[in-house]
């Protein structure tokens, strides 16, 4: 069965779509015939313009249907460049689902509800999530069988940790008590600041975080632009490498 | 009478809260008795963290209760270190916020309600809105004057930008005749990088760009961190005079 790992954090900006680009490209190449599924949550559609090229899926063969209970088909199921990834495309009317979800009795269960037989096919899944703690975030965590939280050595990016764990809580207690934090793992990070070497300690005290961190550098941008992932665009790059590194340590996490 | 200027981009993590709390202490610092407002509306309080020193301040006190019809009081409105400056804080309720207003006719309105006595007291509302284009953002943008854009150098910083634009013409039309965009200004910005060369005259075709652009330092996250302003902080430094320059620049884009 295949295992479904959850990008979150409400905090904006800290890099959890980039971390879906690239920890899903690598786990594409990973084994010949093991197929890895990408599932867009975020009206931005960040993850779908790079994996897919264009961000105007129609709603009906976006994520955006699964939540609208729409019986998951092959037309959701995008191909990419890639032989063994797959996408399943954010769609801009996903600024609605919040509305449909808060009134229905399932609410929370329709991606879970989705999953299911897309687990017998794919052997690891990411959801690339919005930046709040909505509705759809929710869908994500009842979904998942691993957290994996991409943080910045930042005052904010630290204080929204607190409203991620009780939430993390609340639905491990409630809807998903297989649900767990596989860890968090610093993005944009420079080990040289006094800034970091002031807070990584703290941060470590307070939730589970990964040896490797995720290195600033302006070729994640422009691997982005150019709808690459940064082992195609950027090889040989620190932070490819970072990325390869945090990806061991993942799976190692999650293989346990 | 007083203006109101929102900062909002659903794109996570530009610069929104920064921005928010670097104009408002410049503008609370121009005039002797010329009050300025902050306003924070997103759950993560992160403005609140700095102008404020806590982010626990109970729902019936924060932004949240203005949302839920409370009559406006002076328990709303916060004193800060600075003498012009006053906050009506974030709340960690306002996650629920989209349910109790999408349900209700008046939900687009509610912040509006309050504002109008406010706009009396104060010279400057400052709107600092969370990472979506979820119904707070709208109730800001339907509350303001102004719309303020910050924006990086970033393939997933400009593709939002066509669902803000779409959501300001839909709110013009439909809800506040008198919204104007004033304009997006750049973020941890390098002028250097050949990403920013290649996109910025794109940006400037698609929407109106301020001169100034704020350079990326650490010395904005030290702040934060210190609950300062980056003019308490690190007055001489160039990210400090940036701000100062944008300020300017924003002054004489409303007072027009
Ligand atoms: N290691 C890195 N080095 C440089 N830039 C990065 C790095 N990781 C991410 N970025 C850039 O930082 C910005 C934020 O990253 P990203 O969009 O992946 O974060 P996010 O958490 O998904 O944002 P949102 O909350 O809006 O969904 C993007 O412009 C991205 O290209
Ligand atoms: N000029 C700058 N130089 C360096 N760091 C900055 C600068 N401006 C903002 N930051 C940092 O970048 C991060 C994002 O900024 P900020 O939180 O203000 O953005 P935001 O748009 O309000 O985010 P969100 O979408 O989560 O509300 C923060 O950690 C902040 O301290
Ligand atoms: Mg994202
Ligand atoms: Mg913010």
């Amino acid at each position: 069965m295949g295992k479904v790992l959850a990008l979150a954090n409400q905090k904006g900006g800290v890099g959890k779509t980039t971390a879906a680009i690239e920890l899903s490209s690598l786990a594409a190449a990973q084994k010949e015939g093991s197929r890895v599924l990408v599932i867009d949550l975020d009206s931005q559609c960040n993850a779908t313009a790079v994996l897919l090229g264009r961000r105007d899926f129609p709603a009906e063969e976006s994520s955006f249907a699964l939540l609208r209970k729409e019986k998951l088909s092959s037309r959701h199921l995008h191909p990419t460049s890639k032989k063994e990834l797959f996408v399943i495309p954010g769609s801009i009317d996903l600024i609605e689902a919040e509305s449909f979800l808060l009134g229905s009795l399932d609410g929370f269960f329709r991606l879970q509800e989705s999953l299911s037989p897309l687990k017998k096919e794919f052997s690891l899944i990411f959801l690339d999530c919005p930046p709040s703690l909505s509705v759809v975030t929710i869908n994500a965590l009842v979904s998942s069988d691993f957290l994996l939280i991409p943080l910045q050595v930042s005052k904010f990016s630290l204080e929204g940790l607190t409203a991620m764990k009780d939430t993390v809580a609340t639905v491990q207690k409630r809807y998903n008590p297989q649900l767990k934090i596989a860890g968090a793992f610093l993005t944009m990070y420079d080990s040289r600041t006094n800034l970091a070497q002031a807070m990584v300690p703290e941060i470590r005290q307070y939730i589970p975080l990964f040896k490797t961190g995720i290195p600033r550098s302006v070729l994640i941008e422009e691997a982005h632009l150019l709808k690459q992932d940064i082992f195609s665009y950027a090889p040989k790059s620190k932070v490819a490498e970072a990325f390869r590194q945090l990806f061991v340590e993942v799976m190692d996490a999650i293989q346990g």
